[in-house]
């Protein structure tokens, strides 16, 4: 089990184990950094502040690690198999997406290879095409009544247009046709000049 | 029906109703919801103008009726499994806030969790029968997420057994709490407790701030509300100066750490039990997160659906926006997102009710983990969220700008997440320093346990493929 393996960028359960190891080791870099601040800081408290950057940046890593994890092991708990197969493709999505936008920490935990990453994206692009055909259903699955998502644009039976128009003309400063500081302001303006 | 969008969900590969059920946690689950769902919809109670037509002192008074109003009505339907009324209450309230809400999120289950039993049997029966509507005022206009620094004092007066609250400076005004400015007529007040001339922390303290018949605002009280904020304009965020105001010494939440008659303290079992109520809230923010984020896919996918722009193709019709590269690398990592967050807010609120459970016996043990997971999640899913609902909106052109779509109203509603209950950047270092600690830890040989016990394994497991 200690042969190191190579992360198959087609495979969860590696991508996890990836997440895993960058952060580590941004948690290692974190806590040797800090160190060699005590070595040389007033106090610890300078210290701590001096390596905060690479503080938050593990605590970062930390809970990417923790979201893909659990994104994965949800999978095993569903059994509808075309289901299944829709959120693996959500979760290999949400994970190659979250290496591209941190693509730097891969490499330099040396997890993964620079061709490798020219293969993630081609990947990527192809997981949004085989979204597509899904993307409305996977909304409709949130089941938000149109009540209470309150939105002209995500109405359920997609007429928004017409209804964007109805919408406007409720809006108070169409309540009349001329608005009364036409009188007040722009008479008078018009007549002194 | 638009034709684009019937058309899309006839190509879909699966059956939208199974993935609603998981979401739910079961079918029965669905089923129950969309009933009291319907509840609502359907009630004329709850109808009202568009809140954005509105001026804020119509919103707000919109928003109290509706509460009140389905205050009596969960009553009447009997309806008190805490899914169910959070169900109920995300109707009634659609994607805005209500001022009864940090009355139901922190002020009750503070009294539930800090309360001694006579305090309890004295304070939850007026709380729930809301002839004490109460806040939680921890913030002050100078001091926010490093707590240890608030100002406000509690001065223990032996003598007629009563604590001072006092107000010493400006920048220790209690600013922020949500209902604070012209709803509650209570308040746990967050305040360094003195007595016996030693400082002893921060305590809680159920503070009376106006008049239980008039609702005037009590001797040395002075209250009201903070003025517009970019979003929640239903809610009353109000602040608090407290001159020297005196209260009974049982108003001293006692269930952990107390102050005898004569003064003397005594401590809590353990420092991190204050933070109860705030690692409850930031478990539930994650929910909030995935909540927030769904509901922006929602609308900028369907959306995205029916409108059509420019030319793909030369000589073609204008295409569908979603068939656009683009606007897919867009809105699919953050539908994948959403997904993500949803499972990890089931994962929060299960795991938040096993330790809470195990604190109630006395073991504290996994409190400490909590605390630090759930500050890390509550950063990492609000930052994440709230920039893409922003992505969102920008994805639906001009008309995402327009209040019709909803996605200014999600994104001001959603984006003080990053900084109340804990500003992000504070909340990671606290999980860093959990992290850190367990680092060393696994450095000096000591085996982990938990979600941090990854820092055990050697650190050459994976290497780079050369393909």
């Amino acid at each position: 089990s200690s042969r190191p393996t190579v992360v198959s960028i087609n495979d969860l359960a590696s991508l996890v184990e990836a997440y895993k190891f960058r952060a580590a080791k941004l948690v290692e870099i974190a806590a040797k950094n800090l160190q060699a601040e005590l070595q040389h800081s007033k106090s610890n408290e300078d210290a701590w502040n001096n390596s905060s950057i690479d503080l938050v940046r593990a605590s970062d890593a930390h809970c990417h690690y923790v979201v893909v994890k659990l994104f994965a092991a949800k999978l095993s708990e569903i059994g509808d198999t075309a289901v299944h197969s829709v959120l693996s493709t959500l979760a290999l999505l949400y994970a190659l997406h979250g290496v591209t936008q941190n693509s730097g920490d891969f490499l330099q935990a040396g997890l993964l290879s620079v061709p490798q990453l020219a293969q993630i994206s081609q990947r990527l692009k192809g997981l949004l095409s085989e979204l597509r055909p899904n993307a409305v259903a996977l909304v409709d699955s949130f089941d938000y009544r149109d009540e209470m998502l309150n939105s002209v644009l995500g109405r359920y039976d997609g007429n928004v247009y017409e209804h964007m128009f109805e919408w406007a003309k409720r809006s108070p400063l169409n309540h009349t046709e001329v608005h009364e500081s036409q009188h007040k302001y722009l008479k008078p303006l018009q007549s002194k000049l | 029906m638009n034709p684009d969008i019937s058309r899309e969900r006839e190509n879909a590969s699966f059956n939208p109703e199974i993935l609603t059920n998981i979401l739910d946690g079961g079918a029965e689950k669905t089923r129950r919801r969309r009933e009291i769902e319907s509840l609502v919809i359907s009630d004329p109670d709850f109808q009202h103008e568009d809140l954005n037509f509105l001026s804020r002192s119509e919103r707000y008074d919109a928003a109290v009726r509706k509460s009140a109003q389905m205050i009596l009505k969960l009553r009447e339907y009997g309806i008190s499994d805490p899914e169910e009324i959070y169900s109920y209450k995300s109707v009634v309230k659609g994607v805005y806030q209500e001022p009864f809400g940090v009355h139901y999120v922190m002020f009750m289950p503070t009294l539930n969790s800090q309360c001694t039993a006579e305090q309890r049997k004295k304070w939850i029966p007026l709380a729930e029968s809301f002839h004490m509507l109460g806040t939680y005022a921890q913030t002050e206009l100078g001091h926010g997420t490093h707590i240890r620094a608030l100002e406000t004092t509690a001065t223990y007066d032996p003598s007629t057994q009563e604590f001072v609250l006092n107000s010493p400076t400006i920048s220790s005004i209690k600013w922020w709490p949500g209902g604070l400015g012209k709803t509650s007529n209570h308040a746990i007040v967050l305040a360094q407790l003195y007595t016996q001339g030693k400082c002893h922390g921060l305590h809680a303290f159920i503070t009376p701030i106006r008049c239980m018949k008039t609702h005037m605002p009590l001797p040395g009280v002075v209250v009201g509300d903070i003025g517009p904020k970019f979003g929640f304009d239903e809610v009353d965020n109000g602040y608090l100066k407290l001159e020297n105001v005196r209260i009974p010494r049982e108003n001293m939440l006692m269930k952990y750490a107390k102050v005898e008659p004569d003064g003397t303290y005594v401590k809590p079992p353990s420092d991190k039990l204050t933070y109860g109520t705030m690692v409850f809230i930031r478990s539930m923010i994650v929910g909030e997160s995935a909540r927030a984020l769904s509901k922006s896919c929602t609308i900028a996918i369907r959306y995205s659906a029916v409108r059509h722009q420019s030319e793909l193709r030369p000589g073609e019709p204008e295409p569908q926006i979603l068939d656009y590269q683009t606007q897919q690398y867009k809105l699919f990592p953050l539908l994948a997102t959403a997904y993500a967050f949803h499972f990890v807010g089931q994962y929060m609120s299960k795991t938040y009710h096993r330790i809470s459970g195990d604190i109630n016996q006395g073991d504290f043990s996994e409190l400490p983990e909590l605390h630090a997971l759930s500050a890390g999640l509550k950063a990492f899913t609000t930052w994440a969220a709230n920039t893409g609902i922003e992505v969102c909106r920008m994805s639906c052109g001009g008309h995402g700008y327009s209040r019709c779509s909803s996605l200014p109203d999600i994104y001001v509603t959603f984006t003080p997440t990053c900084t109340y209950e804990g500003e992000n950047t504070v909340m990671m270092l606290q999980t860093a320093r959990y992290l850190v600690k367990s680092y060393k830890q696994a450095r000096a040989g000591q085996q982990l346990t938990g979600i941090v016990s990854y820092l055990n394994e050697p650190q050459n497991r994976i290497q780079p493929h050369s393909v």
